[in-house]
């Protein structure tokens, strides 16, 4: 699934 | 990834490197708050739920797993292992956590990105961690005297949310569409939630004095 920018963050 | 980013995961990874040190070195866990730890493995386990769908990167992947196997680390070696358990202080740590698990699901409910299940997942994980430090300082005011690792703990694990609202300023400022505010806002309440504890830390530290929580 494409992973919004924002989502890449822990 | 930014410096300010990469700052706040480090600064997390410190604060889980100082717990695990403290509980294997000195096989005890005084003053540390089992239900918080219970709370941020639920964070972990409900916010990485894209773990093995979306891989991101290697740091990501690798960070995540350290994240979730840390925190059911600790969880089962502060209910189980046969001498840690002994030094849990059970009496003290009686906060009602069951009310920042309901509340936050309810806020997850209505406030949320997109209603998915991974999405109100995600959300009510953030606004889990915004609370899941109460059952600790609660514990930490309750038994006066804070050892140094315990104390150390907590400044790091307060300071790594700080960073990353530095990190949303930066992505706010620099990229044109990145909008987070469930996190920003939730970050600044949890970062809030440490002010108090970092007045007292700073006051401890320059007056070179034990930490003291006033009750």
């Amino acid at each position: 699934a494409k992973v919004d920018s924002a989502k890449d963050e822990l | 990834m930014n410096i300010f980013r990469l700052a706040g995961d480090m600064t997390h990874l410190i604060s889980v490197l100082v717990l695990l040190l403290k509980i294997y070195a000195t096989k005890s866990c005084s003053g540390i708050s089992l239900k918080t730890q219970e709370l941020y493995a639920i964070v972990f386990v409900t916010r990485y739920l894209d773990l093995f769908t979306d891989f991101i990167s290697l740091y990501n992947t690798v960070m995540k797993l350290v994240f979730i196997g840390s925190s059911l680390a600790i969880v089962w070696c502060m209910r189980y292992h046969r001498v840690v358990r002994r030094s849990y202080d059970r009496e003290l740590d009686t906060f009602r956590y069951w009310i920042l698990l309901g509340v936050s699901f309810i806020l997850a409910l209505v406030l949320h990105e997109k209603f998915t299940l991974q999405e109100v997942f995600w959300a009510f994980s953030i606004y889990l961690e915004a609370v899941a430090i109460l059952p600790q300082l609660v514990l930490l005011q309750r038994s006066g005297n804070v050892d140094n690792l315990a104390g150390q703990y907590v400044f790091f694990l307060g300071a790594y949310r700080a960073f990353y609202i530095l990190n949303w300023i930066y992505r706010y400022l620099t990229e044109q569409r990145f909008t987070r505010w469930i996190s920003c806002v939730s970050g600044l309440v949890q970062t809030a939630l440490y002010a108090d504890f970092f007045y007292y830390y700073f006051i401890s530290w320059k007056n070179n004095a034990k930490l003291q929580l006033p009750a």
